[in-house]
C-alpha cells in the first residue's frame, strides 16, 4: 500500500462519509443496480475500517461526488475513450470521483463479459483513493493500478486493510482470519 | 469481443471492429515491443508521454515554439531509467527494455491516478517487499 504525499485523510470526527451519483452524469443502467453496486463498493471499505458511508439525499452535499463523463470534463485530466484509462479519484477531502462514459461498463452486477470492465472493480479500487490510498505493487491488491477487461477484483487483499486501517482503525467487528481478503484474487469473467 | 485480452488490434481490425474498439488509446505501444537503449523508433515520443502522464518521467509539455525538444522517439537515458522504474514498480524484471511483459502491463487498461505524485514513489517500497516475500 501507498499513501497520497503529505498521507491526507478525512479528518477524525468525519467517520461517516455521504456519496451520490450525479442525476446528470451517468451511463444507461438500471438505477436500482447502479446504486447497489455502489454501495456494496463502498461496504468493502467499511466492513475493514471504523468509517460508515451513506448515500446522500442531495447530491450537491455529498462528500464524494460520483459521475460519469466523457473526454475533458474540466479537471485538467480528460478522459481518453474505450479502455486505456478507466477512471480517477482524488484524494481526501476532495471527493470527485470520475469514471470514463466510453467504457463498457459490466454494470448489471453480473461477471463482465470479455471487453467489459466491471464497475464494482473499478469502484472499490477509486473508493480506495478517495480515503487516501495510492497505488500498490501487490498484484492482488484492490489499489494495484491495471485490470483486464473482462475480469473482476473486488476483495480487499490484506495489503489494502493494513494500509487503510492505518488511516482510519480498524473495524471492532472485522476478524482478519475469517475475511477472505488474504486471498483475494481476480475472477475472469467471459471468456474472451 | 473475439479478440484476445492484452492482444492489440491487428492492422485489420479496424475494417472490421466497431470504430469505438478498433484502436484502444495505448495498443501502438505494442508495436514498441522489443526497444531497447541506442533505438530510434516512431512511437517511443508517445510512450514518453504515457510514462510522464503517470509521474514516471518529467519534462515541461512545450516549449516557447509550441513543441518539446525532449520528447523524440530517442530511446535514451530518462526513458531507460523511467521504464526501470515502472518495471520495479508491476514486480516486472527491471531490464530498462520494453520486453514483451513490460509492454503487455503498459497497455492494460488502469486508473488515470499517477503510480508516481510530485516525484515520490511508495508504490514499491512495500509492495516489493510483499511480493519478494511471495516469491521466496
Amino acid at each position: 500500500y501507498s499513501y497520497f504525499p503529505g498521507s491526507p485523510s478525512w479528518p477524525s470526527n468525519k467517520r461517516q462519509l455521504t456519496y451520490a451519483i450525479s442525476p446528470a452524469d451517468r451511463i444507461s443502467a438500471d438505477d436500482a443496480t447502479l446504486r447497489s453496486i455502489f454501495a456494496r463498493a463502498f461496504e468493502r471499505w467499511s466492513n475493514v475500517t471504523q468509517l460508515t458511508f451513506v448515500e446522500a439525499a442531495e447530491y450537491s452535499a455529498a462528500d464524494i461526488k460520483i459521475g460519469f463523463y466523457s473526454g475533458d470534463h474540466g479537471d485538467g485530466e480528460p478522459f481518453d475513450g474505450v479502455l486505456g484509462t478507466l477512471a480517477h479519484a482524488f484524494s481526501p477531502t476532495s471527493g470527485r470521483f470520475h469514471l470514463d462514459a466510453a467504457e463498457t461498463w459490466a454494470a448489471d452486477g453480473n461477471l463482465p463479459s470479455a471487453g467489459e470492465i466491471d464497475l464494482e472493480s473499478v469502484a472499490v479500487h477509486e473508493i480506495g483513493h478517495l480515503l487516501g490510498l495510492g497505488h500498490s505493487s501487490v498484484e492482488e491488491a484492490i489499489m494495484f493500478p491495471t485490470i483486464s477487461s473482462g475480469t473482476r477484483r473486488v476483495e480487499l487483499a490484506a495489503d489494502d486493510v493494513t494500509g487503510i486501517q492505518l488511516l482510519y482503525g480498524a473495524n471492532p467487528n472485522y476478524n482478519a482470519s475469517s475475511s477472505s481478503s488474504n486471498s483475494a484474487q481476480e475472477e475472469k469473467g467471459g471468456a474472451a | 469481443n473475439f479478440l484476445p485480452k492484452n492482444i492489440s488490434s491487428p492492422p485489420w481490425a479496424s475494417n472490421i471492429l466497431p470504430k469505438n474498439i478498433s484502436s484502444p488509446p495505448w495498443a501502438s505501444f505494442q508495436n514498441l515491443t522489443g526497444c531497447h537503449m541506442g533505438d530510434h523508433v516512431p512511437g517511443l515520443a508517445d510512450l514518453k508521454r504515457y510514462l510522464k502522464r503517470f509521474g514516471y518521467m518529467n519534462f515541461p509539455d512545450n516549449d516557447t515554439n509550441g513543441t518539446n525538444a525532449n520528447v523524440t522517439d530517442d530511446f535514451d537515458d530518462s526513458l531507460e531509467w523511467a521504464i526501470k522504474t515502472y518495471q520495479k514498480n508491476f514486480n516486472l524484471n527491471p531490464t530498462g527494455s520494453l520486453d514483451i511483459s513490460t509492454v503487455n502491463q503498459i497497455v492494460r487498461p488502469r486508473c488515470g491516478v499517477p503510480d508516481i505524485i510530485n516525484g515520490t514513489t511508495t508504490m514499491n517500497s512495500s509492495g516489493a517487499a510483499h511480493a519478494n516475500d511471495r516469491r521466496l
